[in-house]
C-alpha cells in the first residue's frame, strides 16, 4: 500500500531530523 | 498497554515517537539549548516525504468509495503539512541563529505535528480498512438471516453454496486482522469468536438439512428442528456481532473501559 509506505519514510525522515537535533541538545546536557 | 493497537502502525510510528520524545525531554533539560546544526537537509527530506505523502493522500481519498475516510483523512493531512512548514521556517531561523529558542520551539511542534498528523492518516486508513471487514462480516450476517427461507435441500446447497465463500472470506480477513493487532485481550476475543463461528457451521448446515427433511416428511419434531436451526443461527450470528465490536475497538477504548 503506497499510503503505508509514504508514512514509512516520513516517520524514518522525521526521526532522522530530530535525532539529528536531539545530538546537539545532548552535547549540552 | 500498547500505544498503538495495530503492529503496522506501531512499526511505522513507534521509532519517531521514541525520537520526538527525547527531544522533547532534552528540550525541556537544556532551556537554554546548545547550537544547533545546520537542519537544512533533513528538513528538505522530510518535506520530500510529506509532499509524496500529500499526494499519495489525496489519491487514496479520490480512490475511495468510503464517505467517512473521505472526510477523516485530509484534516491529517493539513496537519502534517502545516507541521512540516514549522520545521522549513525552524531551519531557516536556525541558520541565521542557531540559539534562536524560537526556532527549537517551532521544531518541536513541527515533529510533534508531523508524528500526530501521521498518526490521524494511519488511524483514517486503519479504520477504513476496518469497515471493510466489517462489511464482510454483515454479508454473513445477511446470508445467516435467510436460512429462514431455506425450505427444499436445493435451497440449501445453493446456500451453502453462497454462505462457504462469505465465511471462508470473512474468516480470513479476521484471522489476518487478528494477527495485526497489539492487544492481546482483543485478539484472544477475535479468535474465540471466529473458532465460535467455525465450529457452528456444520451445525448450522445440519440443523437446517434436519428442519428441511422433517418440514418434507411432516410430523410433530419440526418444531424442534425449527427451534434447533434457529438456536444455531442466532449463536453464530451473535458471535458474528461480537467480531464486528471488537475489530471496532481500539487500545483508547480499553483504557476507557478500565
Amino acid at each position: 500500500e503506497q499510503l503505508l509506505e509514504a508514512a514509512k519514510s516520513i516517520a524514518a525522515a522525521t526521526a532522522a531530523l530530530v535525532k539529528a537535533a536531539s545530538v546537539a541538545q545532548r552535547e549540552l546536557v | 498497554m500498547p500505544v498503538f493497537h495495530t503492529k503496522t502502525i506501531e512499526s511505522i510510528l513507534e521509532p519517531v515517537a521514541q525520537q520526538v520524545s527525547k527531544l522533547v525531554i532534552l528540550h525541556e533539560e537544556a532551556e537554554d539549548g546548545n547550537a544547533m546544526p545546520d537542519l537544512t537537509r533533513p528538513v528538505q527530506v522530510v518535506k520530500m516525504a510529506v509532499d509524496n505523502l500529500i499526494k499519495v493522500g489525496y489519491e487514496t481519498i479520490n480512490n475511495s468509495e468510503d464517505e467517512i475516510l473521505k472526510q477523516d483523512m485530509p484534516p491529517s493531512l493539513t496537519r502534517v503539512e502545516e507541521s512540516c512548514m514549522l520545521l522549513v521556517a525552524a531551519a531557516e531561523m536556525l541558520k541565521d541563529d542557531p540559539l534562536s529558542p524560537a526556532a527549537r520551539k517551532k521544531l518541536i511542534e513541527g515533529s510533534r505535528g508531523i508524528l500526530q498528523g501521521t498518526s490521524g492518516l494511519l488511524l483514517a486508513f486503519d479504520e477504513s480498512e476496518v469497515r471493510k471487514i466489517i462489511g464482510i462480516c454483515k454479508n454473513v450476517l445477511e446470508y445467516l438471516d435467510i436460512t429462514e427461507v431455506v425450505e427444499s435441500l436445493e435451497d440449501l446447497v445453493t446456500f451453502v453454496k453462497n454462505l462457504s465463500p462469505v465465511l471462508t472470506k470473512m474468516a480470513k480477513e479476521v484471522d489476518s486482522r487478528e494477527k495485526e493487532l497489539t492487544h492481546q485481550v482483543h485478539r484472544e476475543w477475535l479468535q474465540r469468536s471466529l473458532n465460535q463461528v467455525k465450529q457452528l457451521t456444520p451445525a448450522l448446515i445440519s440443523s437446517i438439512k434436519i428442519f428441511v427433511t422433517t418440514k418434507n416428511q411432516g410430523g410433530a419434531p419440526l418444531a424442534d428442528a425449527l427451534s434447533s436451526r434457529n438456536y444455531v443461527t442466532s449463536k453464530m450470528a451473535e458471535e458474528v456481532h461480537e467480531i464486528i465490536r471488537v475489530l471496532q475497538l481500539t487500545t483508547y477504548d480499553e483504557e476507557e473501559w478500565d
